[in-house]
């Protein structure tokens, strides 16, 4: 990617990081829709041996020879009988019955994570630089789940299976599916043995956001990866016939409209369809748009097949307005015509223009490339969102990371746009979502396993999540663009990745395979559903209290049952609810004090011992916290903050406490 | 529609496989034999799984639970890039 290394402080001094032939040791594995192996972002120049450890292979199929892998591409599978299956046979003439990637997600994501250096990437120009993968020296081992009707369970277990046996050190899934029961969801089963196996499995969180409990993948053995935006968009200028400027973004490279204003029309009045503003497939009369700028809103088909849409109904050129859902958030596209994304705000203020006006005018200026945009990062509007509704108790997401507007490899099967009618071929494109962010949390987590080969997946996670950022530098909390609000824990889990720091977290929550059977306990699990997620036996003590609450997880979420009214009602007690938390120090010898910040004057928080002192590596100090909660209406949430802090390391903790 | 056959994924307990078989592979064929004469495994899982896929009826489905050593078996969740 482009500009990510920069801010995400990567390009810091190189003796922060893990030296290149360490990080060459680290093989990421990224389930997806293949990869184009012709890609610079392929390259293997420089990178020793292929790790003695790997036992994968390069599987040939429909134009993927062995000679498609190296030492950067080590390894390539493709499993496609669920998908057949269900399909029936695969279509050659449609997509490569082999790891090759006909759409362009998993050679996005793969390179995200661990692509090799390319000089002079661009867009069409848009988001020039070099482009590098967060685990730039990583190799990177693709294992095609995904076609073209979709991604099958059956396909991804045997991927995970496969992968595990290979000997990936980091797999990647920037996909989910609804939020099943953990012993009913393929990938949380994957994910439990890869686990356990010392695999660190890092997944997107979901495109459902801003809705409230839209998360995928909530497995606390997985990391759950939210979005957020960089310092950098792509500006475009819309002007009215009134004389008045907006700001939109735009990726749109073709030949601009010209400084004259244009006739424009809102979709809706353009349409005989009653959702004719959303611009969907043969809604707009072209007899009402032709040669102008068309108002689109945003919803019911993909950005770029509105586009598409207009331009095939005659229109000059699209600004693709956002509902109140997506607020403020602007997406760029590669349209294939003249196009500004706006947010909510500016396309109600030109939707008004348009209807106060009798001949209302406008014209689009050509885009750009805008860095040191601030306040950034911000909340993607589509970032999946807590709570957590399959188990409440357990905080998710965990963290955020870069995903919107990112730039990385692209497939030479189709164009930027995936349209049918999209001709050109990138070599790198720009898109958006959490499938974005969870690769950089994969490259950056196989950076600190190359850093610290001995740390288990629940370490790498921690150190991730406890030195995460949740303010700016100003102290306010990071922002929430779908509605302009400071974001909660349920937004951004314990805050935006800061790789630097999680070099050296100072202490962290380990979690090993018995706590997590200890968590399905807790669950109620039945022996058999264990066996099924952990092929082990494992009975359930019946004698002891298991709680979801002490998995050793680095946030908390306090789940409060508010009383029934009949019983409940003035007076009612407070609830009292202890966590228990182990920290084991990954630094040097230190004392570490304990401070509390809360939002809410309704939950007393205290915690046990306030200090803890830590003479060597590894050793562990536990502590509980102890909240005390006032009763509050159903539904009420609020938030809080624990640290741990010896003036170097600060070892944050979001808390977040909902009543039901 | 009760013809109709979907895709499940069949989680074996390893630890229960019946003497008569050599390994588990012979012992999930046989499993799976003894519902569907024509169904085939669409994969063996050996690492995060113990067990195989395969496309059967609701009926078979249901049968096929009732088996010695099946700890469960699981119809096949479709999932989306995100």
């Amino acid at each position: 990617t482009t500009r990510t290394p920069e801010f995400l402080g990567l390009e810091k001094s190189v003796s922060f990081f893990p030296a290149s032939v360490k990080v060459g040791e680290v093989i990421v594995g990224v389930l997806d829709t293949g990869v184009w192996p012709e890609l610079e972002s392929f390259d293997d120049t420089g990178l020793g041996p292929v790790p003695v450890s790997w036992k994968g292979e390069c599987e040939v199929g429909k134009n993927f020879t062995s000679s498609s892998c190296n030492r950067k591409l080590i390894g390539a599978r493709y499993f496609s009988k669920g998908y057949e299956a269900a399909f029936g046979a695969i279509d050659e003439s449609q997509e490569s019955k082999s790891p090759r990637d006909d759409d362009g997600h998993g050679s996005h994501t793969s390179t995200t994570a661990a692509g090799s250096a390319v000089t002079g990437a661009s867009l069409f120009g848009f988001a020039a630089g070099t482009a590098k993968g967060m685990a730039a020296e990583a190799r990177v081992a693709t294992y095609k789940v995904c076609w073209l009707g979709g991604c099958f369970g059956s396909d991804i277990l045997a991927a995970m299976d496969k992968a595990i046996e290979d000997g990936v050190n980091v797999l990647s899934l920037s996909l989910g599916g609804s939020s099943p029961d953990y012993y009913r969801d393929n990938v949380a089963i994957g994910a439990f043995s890869a686990t356990a196996q010392g695999v660190f499995v890092s997944c997107s969180a979901g495109n459902g956001g801003p809705s409230s409990g839209s998360l995928s993948n909530v497995a606390p053995w997985i990391t759950t990866v939210g979005a957020g935006t960089l310092d950098r968009d792509f500006p475009v200028y819309v002007t009215l016939g009134n004389g008045k400027k907006f700001t939109g973004q735009s990726l749109y490279n073709g030949k601009p409209l010209s400084d004259s204003l244009i006739p424009i029309v809102y979709a809706a009045h353009a349409s005989n369809s009653t959702s004719g503003s959303l611009c969907l497939t043969s809604t707009l009369n072209p007899a009402k748009v032709a040669g102008k700028i068309v108002v689109c809103d945003r919803g019911g088909n993909s950005r770029v097949q509105k586009g598409l849409v207009v331009k095939d109904a005659g229109g000059a050129g699209m600004i693709l307005a956002n509902t109140e859902t997506y607020g403020e958030e602007q997406l760029a596209d590669a349209h294939l015509l003249p196009a500004a994304a706006v947010g909510q705000k500016t396309g109600d203020a030109i939707k008004s223009y348009i209807s106060s006006d009798a001949n209302p005018t406008a014209t689009i200026s050509a885009g750009t490339t805008r860095l040191g945009v601030q306040p950034s990062p911000l909340v993607a509007a589509f970032s999946s969102r807590g709570p957590n509704l399959l188990t409440p108790q357990i905080l998710k997401p965990d963290l955020i990371a870069p995903g919107v507007n990112i730039l990385a490899g692209w497939t030479g099967g189709v164009g930027p746009t995936g349209l049918d009618s999209d001709k050109r071929h990138v070599a790198f494109n720009i898109i958006s979502g959490t499938s974005m962010s969870c690769p950089h949390i994969s490259g950056l987590a196989a950076l600190l396993k190359a850093a610290h080969p001995d740390w288990s997946p629940a370490v790498i996670r921690s150190a991730l999540m406890t030195t995460a950022y949740s303010t700016y530098k100003t102290g306010e909390a990071i922002q929430d663009v779908s509605s302009g609000l400071p974001s909660t824990p349920f937004d951004i889990g314990a805050g935006h990745v800061n790789p630097t720091a999680a070099l050296d977290p100072g202490l962290v929550y380990d979690a090993t395979i018995e706590d997590y059977f200890a968590f399905l306990c807790a669950l109620n699990y039945s022996s058999f559903q264990i066996k099924v997620i952990s092929k082990k036996d494992f009975t359930c003590s019946g004698n002891k209290n298991y709680k979801l609450e002490d998995l050793n997880y680095p946030s908390f979420a306090v789940a409060l049952e508010t009383p029934s009214t009949k019983g409940g009602g003035e007076g009612t007690a407070p609830t009292t609810v202890k966590y228990t938390r182990t920290l084991t120090n990954k630094g040097a010898p230190s004392t570490y004090k304990v401070s509390v910040t809360s939002k809410s004057p309704s939950v007393k928080i205290m915690v046990e011992p306030e200090s803890l002192s830590f003479a060597k590596p590894n050793e562990q100090k536990s502590y509980t916290v102890t909240f005390v909660a006032s009763a509050m209406p159903s539904g009420s949430e609020s938030f809080a903050r624990l640290e741990w802090s010896d003036g170097k390391h600060n070892v944050g903790s979001p808390i977040a406490f909902t009543w039901t | 529609a009760a013809q109709k056959k979907k895709t499940y994924i069949i989680h074996m307990d390893r630890t229960n496989m019946p003497q008569a078989f050599d390994d588990h592979f012979q012992w999930y064929d046989s499993s799976l034999k003894s519902v569907s004469d024509s169904a085939q495994t669409l994969y063996y899982y050996n690492t995060v799984a113990h067990g195989f896929s395969t496309r059967l009826t609701v009926e078979e489905a249901k049968l096929i639970e009732k088996q010695q050593g099946i700890l469960a078996v699981i119809p096949e969740l479709k999932y989306d890039l995100h």
